[in-house]
């Protein structure tokens, strides 16, 4: 089923973004 | 919600600024790709997350979808 398929992978993409997110400095100079 | 959510948050609202440059207060699939240069994430991946974002599929992402997404998410890591 490629919607099931298409859940799994984002939740595993929105993961690695809040992750990058999270690790990512911003702001302050 | 205590320092580090709040941090957190402030962080999620910085990030949907780069997207939202002109402060619409939402920003559409095409903006998210401004965040391709600042995280290590492909064009699909940006609309993968846009779409699991945009709550109600309407092609537009507030700030509070935005940060609403991001809470859930660090709240589910939390309980795991």
């Amino acid at each position: 089923d490629p919607s099931m398929k298409a859940g799994a992978t984002s939740e595993g993409v929105l993961a690695n973004f809040f992750n990058s997110l999270l690790s990512k400095k911003t702001g302050s100079p | 919600l205590g320092t580090t959510e709040l941090d957190m948050l402030a962080k999620a609202h910085e990030f949907f600024q780069i997207c939202d440059i002109e402060g619409k207060g939402f920003v559409f699939r095409h903006e998210m790709q401004r965040l391709h240069g600042e995280l290590p994430l492909s064009p699909q991946e940006l609309e993968n997350v846009f779409d699991t974002l945009d709550a109600d599929g309407n092609g537009s992402l507030t700030l509070e979808e935005f940060t609403t997404g991001f809470s859930q998410f660090l709240f589910g890591q939390k309980k795991s």
